[in-house]
């Protein structure tokens, strides 16, 4: 089972949910590896520290690139390795343009090691480029974080088009796992507003988890920890469980 | 004067502050003109209604593409123009690849209007790619929403990064106008914590003012208002306005 965390709308909760998820996952016993696929490398910089000097998934993305299994790190959670992202990444969408296999290099890199991995979660940047469009074409399943924001409920229509083109061309396997509230604070009238509206939009593919706003999830990778090991009875951490028990009853 | 309001990090306040910036400007009777250059168009819901049938701004930025006075629309603020924005703005990467000249699209559309205005004020995308360039590349300056995080502070270099290649490669002129703290809850230590490091790294350039969280600043865009005719004694409105006087004072 391969999952994308994927919203283009920025700062809606993508890499914590990817963390926190994986991180779950492996807690659980099983083996699960994190791809970060964004430029700005916040799943990495959660994880590993900049001078223990990692490779990167963009050495293993270009066109005769190195094995992905050389650049695949353990983490201090047992049963959690991590696939380092770096900005480098930004340069993809340029080396790749207009070659037809622009779509599938990272699905053709999955594939050497997806046997060895019981789960694989893949964070995404906010955008809907040759990144996202990769994790996709890579995925089984696409898990959509989203805040109970205007912006957020505007911007649905173009992120669930994209799905619906990557399924229809490339990959008719792609299905939403379901779409999940992030940093809600139910006191406002608004938030409580755009989460009727964002049910009657998405019905039962609503995960019933909703993740509040919480701050040990903010504080979490500053200590280079998952919620788990960091604040184990936090609500952050009790609600990602909650998640992670869900993602596994649909699946 | 022309200010792109930049940083790759999603979900920092960027679409916020260009709307209630370039809001406050006009409202102290400067001819300004919001250009929105993010596909996700946050901005241009922000004002215009789908249905209005609008024109957009990738229309003006292909090459041989129409005039951008025939796309800038009145909104219902005084003394305040629309450069809309469009999902189609997501393919001028793509379209332009290999260019010489795409980088200085934006540049060159708005010199054709650039006298009509006091201030132009730019919103761009959660990334570093061509959109962001073009802005920056458009501009006199840059002005840098920043949230109190650990992933905010982890990601300034690459932005700063950015902004000294295109003053080094393409526009000599361009200036850092200052960082501004967005989204701020001084209630957690992580944020209070977090300032001070921006502090740090900035020094000077940090505004004094800080925008604090304010659920007002949330609502507005559902009603199709700035801050100052939606919530015109509200903390976000006091605020922007007081971040207002300080980008004056700075130029
Ligand atoms: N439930 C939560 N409670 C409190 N803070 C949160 C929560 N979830 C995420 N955050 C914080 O909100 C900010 C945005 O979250 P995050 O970086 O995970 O979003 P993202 O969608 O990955 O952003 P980007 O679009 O930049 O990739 C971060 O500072 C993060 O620590
Ligand atoms: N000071 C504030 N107080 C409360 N909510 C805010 C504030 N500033 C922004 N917001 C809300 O936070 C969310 C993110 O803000 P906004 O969309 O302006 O950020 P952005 O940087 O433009 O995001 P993106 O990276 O997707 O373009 C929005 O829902 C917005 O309404
Ligand atoms: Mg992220
Ligand atoms: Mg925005």
């Amino acid at each position: 089972m391969i999952i994308s965390v994927a919203n283009q709308k920025g700062g809606v909760g993508k890499t914590t949910t990817a963390i926190n998820l994986s991180a779950a996952l492996a807690h659980k016993g099983n083996k699960t590896l994190l791809v970060d696929m964004d430029p700005q490398a916040n799943a990495t910089i959660s994880f590993l520290r900049p001078e223990s000097g990692y490779r990167n998934i963009y050495e293993a993305l270009v066109p005769h690139g190195c094995p992905i299994r050389e650049i695949i790190q353990k983490t201090q959670t047992d049963n959690l390795h991590l696939a380092p992202a770096s900005i480098a990444l930004a340069k993809l969408e340029a080396t790749l343009a207009g070659e037809l296999e622009a779509h599938f290099c990272l699905k053709d890199t999955l594939s050497k090691v997806k046997k060895d991995f019981d789960y694989i979660v893949i964070d995404t940047p906010p955008t809907l480029g040759i990144l996202t469009v990769n994790a996709m074409v890579a995925s089984t399943h696409v898990l959509v974080p989203i805040q109970s924001s205007y912006f957020a409920l505007e911007g649905t229509d173009d992120l669930v088009e994209t799905i619906d083109k990557v399924k229809k061309r490339v990959n008719p396997n792609l299905q939403i796992l379901g779409v999940l509230l992030t940093i809600y604070d139910g006191r406002t009238i608004l938030s409580r507003d755009i989460h009727q509206q964002i049910l009657q939009v998405f019905g039962a593919k609503l995960f019933k988890t909703i993740i509040h706003k919480n701050v040990r999830l903010e504080e979490a990778p500053a200590y280079k920890e998952d919620i788990f090991s960091f604040a184990p009875s936090s609500r952050g951490a009790l609600e990602y469980y909650q998640l992670t028990e869900e993602v596994l009853s649909r699946v």
